[in-house]
């Protein structure tokens, strides 16, 4: 583990008496390893180290009879606060139906995550509708259609060639008529520089407009999550992120990396393929997991 | 001459980050600076072009080794294709048939995802766009049933390839690699010596979390080849240098996006001169 690591590097230097700065840097050398090896980007992972300096080099190091513990404990502190939010809340006010539009990289678990909340939703007394527009992935809408009979929640069902600005019109209108108090728009998969798809995002978030634009994206995610993020956000504008796949063992440093580059809040975190399996996110235990 | 000393580290820290940022991890990062240490050293490699190619020459040799093509001897030649959930598995299939249609005449897909929703639907349409027929059962139903009718079926009607599709598990769910273990066993039970490719699907956006998926489904089903899928995108998949150089797992195929012919069989110079785009 990072403390392991840290105290195998403050015992050496300790033998040498008191501590300095140039210890220091050593032990900041196993933080930089440890997040780059969390898939943490590198750019992220530079400004993280520098951020932390001042706090590493201080008396509560210094002084400390458990210098590694300490650097551990500020890091993780420091990593709590960049990830930490009080918005972790999807924003549910205003003119029925709400409108929420799911988006993010290809097979990162959009779809999946729809019906998950929907399932949330409903649970808490919300009456969802759901709608797939995406047109391109074979049996996509058959996906979202049977996940959302699994859940008996309400779903619009596409009339041949319709395309997607037109199902989310539709969808929003039968939402409407139904009495649904949150629209749930999924998209399909596309890449953040496809600029004809990304162009179609725009002009959903034009015509809806979504409430909120959630970015949906797998924890495994390495470097390129940097990318992807300010891409989706710059072009769109992103109110929340949903990491996936947490039930894995990836370490997750893109969860850091999306924060650092968006500034949005990790609002869940899906924890398994089942339907059930969500979950809100906490910074502290994603804290620890990148830290390993 | 010691403001060189000043320019290599410059040129070095840069180099770090370019090979960070492409995935493929610090320690193989380091390990590639440290092995290219003395070659850089020696007076004729005076520019960043040089050390850059001293780099490129590298990795080709670890790529390289990984470069090993399909042989497609046995019929029909059986494919299990496996992987975490999402990476382009059902996508790939579709692609591959299309890939080996020359001189093929019977193809056939076999649906053991029986968990995940609309999955035999989603590789249905993918056998129509690919001229290649489906073996399904119900959602639900025993994926080990399923491959053993696909087997059947490949030999009753003598199909040149078999694809057998599985469900996306995270290599870290015990029970569903033993789930795939049991795929394998029944397959070859009814077919000697298949499955002939096991293919493991890895999506070149993952990050480090892809040695250990890569590292699990080996030790489960002795991987015969990786499918590295999504390189049109923005990520570089420098992943597969470490899985190459500690796994020893070739890397057959690329996937460059979701149409039927957006497969490549694995090139190590043209992955090299992409990533270093
Ligand atoms: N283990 C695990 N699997 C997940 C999770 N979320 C989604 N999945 C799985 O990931 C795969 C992809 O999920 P989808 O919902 O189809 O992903 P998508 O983003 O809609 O994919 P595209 O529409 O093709 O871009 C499926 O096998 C899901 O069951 C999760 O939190 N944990
Ligand atoms: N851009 C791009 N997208 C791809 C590529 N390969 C697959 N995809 C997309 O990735 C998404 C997931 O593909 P699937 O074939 O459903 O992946 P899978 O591994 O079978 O997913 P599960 O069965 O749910 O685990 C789909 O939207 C595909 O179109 C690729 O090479 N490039
Ligand atoms: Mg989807
Ligand atoms: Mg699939």
């Amino acid at each position: 583990s990072l403390t392991d690591k840290l105290s195998l590097v403050f015992k050496k230097l300790r033998g040498h008496g008191k501590l300095t700065e140039q210890n220091i840097q050593e032990a900041l050398r196993e933080v930089r390893m440890a997040l780059l090896e969390a898939d943490v980007h590198f750019r992220v992972v530079k400004d993280f180290i520098e951020s932390v300096r001042g706090r590493a080099v201080g008396e509560e190091v210094m002084a400390s009879l458990t210098p590694a513990q300490q650097v551990v404990k500020i890091v993780h502190q420091e990593l709590v606060t960049l990830m930490g939010s009080e918005n972790r809340q999807i924003r549910l006010s205003g003119n029925p139906p709400v409108p929420l539009m799911f988006v993010g990289l290809h097979g990162c678990g959009k779809t999946t995550t729809v019906a998950k909340l929907a399932r949330l939703l409903k649970g808490n007394g919300r009456v969802p509708y759901m709608v797939s527009a995406d047109v391109y992935r074979p049996a996509a809408v058959e996906q979202l259609h049977t996940l959302a009979s699994q859940i008996e929640v309400d779903f619009y069902e596409p009339h041949q060639g319709e395309e997607p600005l037109e199902i989310c019109k539709k969808a929003q209108d039968n939402a409407v008529r139904r009495g649904c108090d949150t629209l749930l728009i999924d998209t399909a998969g596309r890449l953040h520089f496809d600029e004809i798809l990304m162009d179609e995002l725009r002009e959903i978030k034009r015509v809806i407009p979504p409430k909120e634009i959630l970015l949906v994206a797998d924890a495994m995610t390495g470097q390129d999550a940097v990318n992807i993020a300010k891409s989706f956000n710059d072009q769109l504008g992103i109110d929340g992120v949903i990491l996936t796949k947490m039930d894995g063992d990836a370490r997750g440093g893109a969860a850091l990396s999306i924060r650092a580059v968006t500034g949005s809040p990790i609002k869940f975190i899906g924890v398994g393929e089942k339907i059930e399996a969500i979950e809100a996110f906490h910074p502290d235990r994603m804290a620890a997991r990148i830290l390993g | 001459f010691s403001g060189r000393g000043a320019i290599d580290q410059d040129l070095l820290d840069e180099l770090e980050e370019f090979l960070i940022t492409a995935d493929l991890g610090i320690r193989t990062a380091s390990r590639l600076l440290e092995a290219i240490q003395d070659r850089t050293k020696s007076k004729d490699c005076d520019s960043p072009e040089k050390v850059k190619e001293v780099i490129q020459r590298e990795i080709l040799e670890i790529l390289k080794a990984g470069e090993r093509p399909v042989h497609i001897d046995q019929k029909p030649f059986v494919f299990m294709v496996v992987g975490v959930n999402g990476v382009g598995k059902t996508a790939t299939i579709g692609k591959l048939a299309k890939y080996y249609q020359n001189g093929v005449e019977r193809i056939i897909f076999a649906a053991a995802d029986t968990f995940r929703a609309a999955a035999i639907e989603q590789l249905e349409i993918w056998a129509h766009r690919a001229g290649a027929q489906l073996i399904k059962h119900h959602r639900g139903a025993d994926p080990s049933a399923v491959a053993y009718d696909a087997v059947h079926a490949s030999r009753a009607r003598s199909a040149d390839l078999l694809f057998i599709d599985t469900a996306g598990r995270l290599h870290t769910q015990v029970n569903l690699m033993e789930e795939l273990k049991k795929i394998k066993r029944i397959v070859r039970r009814e077919m000697p010596q298949a499955p002939h490719e096991v293919l493991l699907v890895l999506d070149a956006t993952t990050g480090q979390n892809a040695i250990a998926q890569a590292r699990l489904f080996h030790e489960a089903l002795e991987v015969t080849g990786i499918a590295l899928t999504k390189l049109d995108g923005t990520a570089k998949g420098g992943i597969i240098v470490a899985i190459c150089q500690e796994l020893g797992i070739p890397i057959h195929y690329v996937g460059v996006g979701e149409h039927l012919d957006d497969l490549h069989p694995f090139n190590a110079e043209q992955f090299i001169q992409a990533l270093f785009a």
